[in-house]
């Protein structure tokens, strides 16, 4: 009632102004801290609803997950508005901004504010705050020693990242991963199409009835023959378990830990960097944005481990498009485009020699940018 | 951001089957299980 009758008298004023009761309509006004043109009230009113409305969908989802019901993909108009805005630049603005220098005293009280935000640990900090130059440098920290005990079980595979499985699951026939209940996408266009991936299982006993099937598999293992000669001894050894193909999803918040770590023993041979968009990666975009993964900036590191084939994607979002490479210092994403058109071919690097990793090994990390 | 890992296991004999220490909406952290496999 206080507001519109605030809103009352700012609208009456102009019309007493007419009245020619200028100076009753002046003092009446100047000096009312509590008088707000109902422009900026209804301004307000509408973000404080559109808020509202988020709040309410996402709790509706929320209930509805949690009575087992998966929710489907919604293209809605802010996914279309997003494709419009310059995610790239703004990426790099933010990284520009976020990598600026603080004075020693502001830095806890920046950095806490920040954990604060975004819900960080800080007693697993591995330096003093002070010692962060800038909120970038405090994103990309690494830990105390013993925060992440590395899971020593030689039959074990290990997270990679501090964050929340997405997805996990088998590579069926389609080859195929969900994003979101209705709407998938193929590994091969997150991976690259020049992708060593094993498309064929190799047969678990010669058979000389499947000669189709062994000219296929032939055809996907001469691709890795080409990458690594180690792997040409391959199809004279003993046959071996069929071995089936899975994945993996693991999706970081802003406030995780954003260094990735090898997650067993493995030899890199390919690295491929996707230069592409950054959307946001949060559950909201999954639902109402198609092809997330396959648009976004990635960096593709492929190679092999003792039971095969083993990939590790790193897909940038919003803010977070500079992704580092330790083993490769020399690698640069999310730079401007010389292009106006958008390159389909990912810049691809064979390793030579291969690069050896070792489980829980530092291989990179999400920078801001 | 997010991390996807494709890789191969062992999935014909049960005794060495390949299976996942996680479920979708898990949180987990760096260095622990993700999945298991039992040596021949």
């Amino acid at each position: 009632f206080f507001f519109l009758r605030k809103l009352r008298t700012a609208t009456t004023q102009p019309q007493a102004s007419l009245n020619g009761d200028r100076n009753s309509s002046g003092s009446k006004g100047k000096g009312n801290p509590f008088l707000v043109p109902g422009a900026t009230v209804a301004t307000i009113a509408m973000l404080g609803a559109l808020h509202a409305r988020r709040m309410y969908s996402d709790k509706k989802i929320e209930e509805a997950r949690e009575s087992g019901i998966e929710p489907e993909l919604q293209p809605d108009v802010k996914a279309k508005f997003l494709n419009m805005l310059p995610l790239r630049s703004i990426s790099r603005f933010w990284g520009h901004l976020c990598g600026k220098e603080l004075p020693v005293w502001v830095r806890p009280y920046a950095h806490r504010a920040w954990a604060r935000a975004f819900h960080s640990n800080l007693e697993e900090v591995g330096l003093p705050l002070k010692e962060y130059a800038s909120l970038k440098d405090f994103a990309i920290r690494r830990l105390k020693d013993g925060a992440r005990p590395i899971n020593s079980d030689p039959h074990t595979l290990m997270s990679p990242v501090d964050g929340t499985v997405l997805r996990v699951g088998e590579l069926k026939e389609g080859v195929m991963i969900e994003q979101v209940k209705g709407f998938s996408y193929s590994v091969s266009s997150l991976l690259g199409a020049r992708s060593l991936l094993p498309l064929m299982a190799p047969p678990a006993h010669e058979d000389t009835s499947c000669q189709q099937e062994n000219k296929l598999s032939s055809k996907s293992w001469w691709r890795i023959s080409l990458a690594s000669p180690k792997l040409r001894e391959e199809p004279s050894s003993p046959p071996s378990p069929m071995k089936g193909l899975f994945y993996c999803v693991i999706y970081l918040t802003p406030g995780n830990y954003h260094r990735i770590h090898s997650p067993v023993d493995w030899n890199v041979l390919v690295r491929r960097h996707f230069s592409g968009r950054l959307y946001p990666l949060h559950s909201r975009a999954i639902r109402t944005i198609k092809n997330l993964y396959v648009e976004n900036e990635r960096v593709v590191l492929e190679g092999r481990w003792q039971e095969g084939y083993m990939a590790m994607a790193a897909v940038g979002a919003t803010n977070i498009g500079s992704i580092e490479l330790f083993i490769e210092p020399g690698l640069r994403t999310n730079l401007p485009r010389k292009k106006l058109v958008q390159s389909e071919a990912p810049q691809e690097r064979v390793y030579e020699p291969q690069v050896m990793l070792k489980k829980g090994d530092e291989v990179g990390a999400f920078n801001m940018g | 951001s997010t991390v996807v890992l494709v890789f191969q296991a062992p999935t014909t004999s049960p005794s060495s089957e390949f299976s996942f220490c996680v479920e979708k909406g898990d949180k987990i952290q760096m260095g622990e299980a993700l999945g298991r496999w039992h040596q021949q």
